[in-house]
């Protein structure tokens, strides 16, 4: 059977088998959408015939255009963990990618915390690894990300609002900054993703999203760096990242109050610090 | 040096420091000014906090400490000690509530600024966690529990730790599902 869980605002359901997401629905409105969420890696390019560029650290270039899953096929061995303060989905994707979803009580978005590291490289292949986010949303090739946290822009799929677009690169000639959030839309629902950092991403197939959240490449892009973005980190085999995404799913004239609050919460989180023991000052 | 923020900065803004599109050795470089920068402005924000508690205490209270890799469940003051505070800053002018995760060794009683008790959650720590931070720590719980803060200030949480056998039964439930 498939496993639901929820709060006051979202619910997500995950497929029994597989243990991946397979639907949320905005319990205000009523509306749900599919979606599978998964991760998935580009090999990096080492150049072709035709041109020499590598992907490194200034330039994402795919050697192909479609990603590979690093989902298993099988299941990502769910475990659900149920409490008064949250809900927690945990999912091992691979040794090296593991998430947990989360839904707080009284919180309108479900966060996507991500762990993802060493990027194994005995392959001898640069590896970038995004999330995705495959819904059911008509959005036809258009998508939104943010300038600088601020002013949201349009961008459509393969296309300039201000020159001839030739589409030479079709993943990466597609992918954006993303500062703090991007979003898909149609003319009910939006799926926004708030980031917590700086990623880049893009809208690949309509109702999509992906987001790059590592990479390790092998081969220098001859940009001026002279060094492929290989860091090795403390342990000498490559770094481990953790991060959030946290998701909204709202009705379209409520998705902006909704992004605009968490967003600032977001950026200005608080700062937690400790002390031992407790004397009477406290 | 550190009597304000903007002498204790923690920002590189040339792009090479966020992005990735500078030689290995200058990334090292970029660490340690970050570092040194975020410690100072620990130690300002740890004195400024310390000098509004001491508008109301009668002794000096104990120099604030802040978890670097609290993302990852390691914080030595929370997994150690069988009492200690939370405080929680919030910069934003409007009231905030959200969630405080901690890494711990066993159960703790939470009381709010008001004196009442708060709702807590203690569970284990993912296996993601646990490979995360490798030799870092070893605390096998987490407790989570919700926080409300006042705009642009504080509040103070404390934690007394509950014996094994006083402990309240387990209020989280864990379910796990094997691949068909």
């Amino acid at each position: 059977a498939d496993e639901t869980v929820e709060n006051q605002f979202l619910s997500l359901t995950f497929d029994g088998s597989t243990g991946l997401l397979k639907s949320m629905t905005d319990k205000k409105s009523g509306r749900s959408m599919s979606v599978r969420q998964s991760f998935y890696w580009y090999t990096s390019s080492v150049g072709t015939e035709q041109d020499s560029q590598k992907s490194g650290a200034y330039i994402f270039r795919p050697a192909k255009q479609t990603p590979q899953d690093l989902f298993n096929g099988t299941s990502v061995g769910l475990k659900v963990v149920k409490g008064p303060v949250a809900v927690e989905v945990r999912q091992q994707f691979q040794p090296w990618l593991s998430q947990v979803i989360r839904l707080y009580n009284a919180k309108e978005f479900a966060e996507f915390e991500w762990t993802v590291g060493p990027i194994p490289i005995r392959d001898h292949l640069g590896k970038e690894i995004i999330t995705r986010f495959d819904t059911d949303l008509k959005t036809n090739r258009t998508f939104y990300t943010d300038a600088n946290g601020r002013q949201i822009l349009e961008r459509i799929r393969d296309h300039r609002a201000d020159w001839q677009y030739s589409n030479t690169e079709p993943v990466s000639g597609n992918y954006y900054p993303i500062n703090s959030r991007a979003f898909i839309k149609d003319p009910k629902m939006q799926l926004t993703v708030m980031t917590d950092r700086s990623q880049g991403g893009s809208s690949v197939q309509d109702g999509s999203l992906e987001i790059m959240i590592h990479r390790r490449t092998l081969a220098d892009d001859n940009r001026g760096v002279g060094e492929p973005l290989n860091e090795t980190g403390q342990f000498g085999d490559g770094l481990i990242i953790r991060g959030k995404h946290c998701v909204l799913l709202t009705s379209v004239n409520k998705a902006a109050v909704a992004h605009r609050i968490l967003g600032e919460q977001l950026y200005m989180a608080p700062s937690l610090s400790f002390t031992k023991g407790v004397q009477d000052w406290a | 040096s550190s009597s304000t923020l903007r002498k204790s900065m923690g920002v590189a803004q040339h792009h090479d420091a966020v992005s990735g599109t500078e030689k290995q050795h200058v990334a090292d470089d970029y660490a340690e000014r970050l570092y040194k920068g975020r410690a100072q402005c620990q130690e300002l924000v740890g004195d400024v906090l310390g000098n509004l508690m001491q508008k109301n205490a009668t002794v000096k209270p104990p120099q604030a400490v802040f978890c670097d890799y609290l993302n990852i469940s390691v914080c030595p003051v929370t997994v150690d000690n069988q009492q200690f505070t939370i405080t929680a800053y919030n910069p934003i002018a409007r009231q905030v509530t959200t969630v405080v995760r901690i890494p711990v060794k066993g159960n703790y009683s939470i009381t709010g600024p008001n004196g009442k008790m708060v709702t807590t959650q203690l569970q284990d720590v993912s296996e993601g966690t646990k490979q995360a931070r490798r030799n870092r720590g070893n605390a096998p719980k987490e407790l989570l529990f919700p926080i409300t803060l006042p705009p642009l200030g504080f509040s103070t949480y404390i934690a007394n730790s509950l014996p094994g056998a006083g402990s309240p039964p387990s209020n989280v439930q864990y379910k796990v599902f094997t691949p068909k």
